[in-house]
């Protein structure tokens, strides 16, 4: 809904990876899996 | 000039082996040179190439197939050891050889042979020409013993860098991804400070404006 | 058993190619038969360990060298062809040798060969010797070439996945940048945007705090 996906957008990037929470190797992984085609 | 020497056994003594050389130009269908030794007395006989297209005629055998056959009895060997046998009359210096398959066996082709006045200068050159023939092969082992060698060692040595660069590539990935999370997490910091201080702010303002 | 054919010329016969045969079992040092043959006639002869044990005596060198000697003059032919020197006696049967240097030559050995009766069996056992070592080098040959095309075909596998893996190393390095710059500029954008709101929200508490 409307609410989460604001909630979502102030919490993370349009890539998925949080804009507060520290990452690590396999979250920075799942996102850049999650990045298509980087080009 | 090729050349072929090949042991054989007469049907007329089988226990003495006797050794069948033969020579040609070009192909062997274009005529060639036997020559038979018992390691005492020589024969030898040229048989040309139209006696050879003759012999086809006579077995209704295409020439090119005759002499294929003609090269698996004289040359090559090729086949089982009884797959031909051979006769030589000493006397009148007939030399014919025949095939046998399972239960039948036909006559191949057959020769006049002369026998040479000095068996013992054609053994020689016989002997030379194995040896001659030994000695080539050995160099040839070295050669590819070598070759052998050189590949096994270039082999080793893309697989060593191969190998190398898979490791390469797998420290490159960890080495990139902690580099890559520390800048990261640097901007997430900072982010985060931003965001704290924003709220204390809008918190002033907020009170501010009450107090106003 | 080994055994070793080899040409030689005897000094009585230069223009005739004679065969020498030498045949021992472990080492050659520990005895030897030799044949020597013209391709019509044959004589051969036994060498004990303690002839040759003798003949290093008689020279005043140790028995290793002189074995080393005896090979290098009847097996491996070593050196230059005039090294060696072989006189042969057809009535008496005496065989001897000598190593020819520079400007000097000596004996290096003799021994006394018997004339065999039926000399075209010898023959014959000699050529079937070169034949089959012709034959046996002909299959390390083919051996040989498989292994090479075997290694060959391995190294270019080698080659051709070390190729692969270095652009792979590349390509893995453009696209890791390429996503961690997407994902990092966010966080830029982000600490950008902030900053900005930042300042509006300072600014407005500034001309707030004015206002009051």
């Amino acid at each position: 809904c409307p609410s989460t996906k604001q909630h979502f957008a102030c919490e993370y990037d349009c890539y998925g990876d949080s804009y507060f929470v520290d990452t690590d190797l396999s979250q920075l992984k799942e996102v850049f899996s999650g990045i298509k085609n980087s080009s | 000039m090729e050349r072929k020497v090949s042991k054989i056994c007469l049907a007329s003594e089988p226990s003495v082996i006797h050794f069948l050389q033969v020579s040609w130009e070009k192909t062997l269908g274009s005529g060639f040179v036997i020559t038979l030794t018992d390691g005492h007395s020589a024969w030898t006989g040229t048989v040309s190439a139209s006696e050879i297209s003759q012999e086809a005629d006579d077995m209704a055998m295409e020439k090119e197939k005759y002499v294929d056959e003609l090269r698996k009895a004289l040359v090559s060997g090729a086949g089982p050891v009884d797959t031909y046998k051979f006769n030589f009359l000493k006397e009148s210096g007939h030399f014919s050889f025949e095939k046998c398959l399972k239960d039948v066996s036909f006559r191949l082709g057959s020769f006049n042979l002369e026998k040479v006045a000095s068996p013992a200068e054609v053994i020689r050159e016989l002997i030379c020409y194995c040896l001659d023939t030994v000695t080539e092969h050995q160099a040839k082992n070295e050669h590819l013993q070598k070759e052998n060698e050189r590949l096994l060692r270039d082999w080793k040595d893309a697989q060593g860098r191969f190998e190398k660069c898979v490791s390469a590539k797998e420290t490159l990935e960890t080495d990139l991804y902690e580099r890559f999370i520390l800048v990261l997490n640097e901007k997430k910091t900072k982010i985060r400070n931003l965001h704290k201080l924003l709220n204390e702010v809008q918190e002033l303002e907020k009170n501010t404006e009450h107090d106003r």
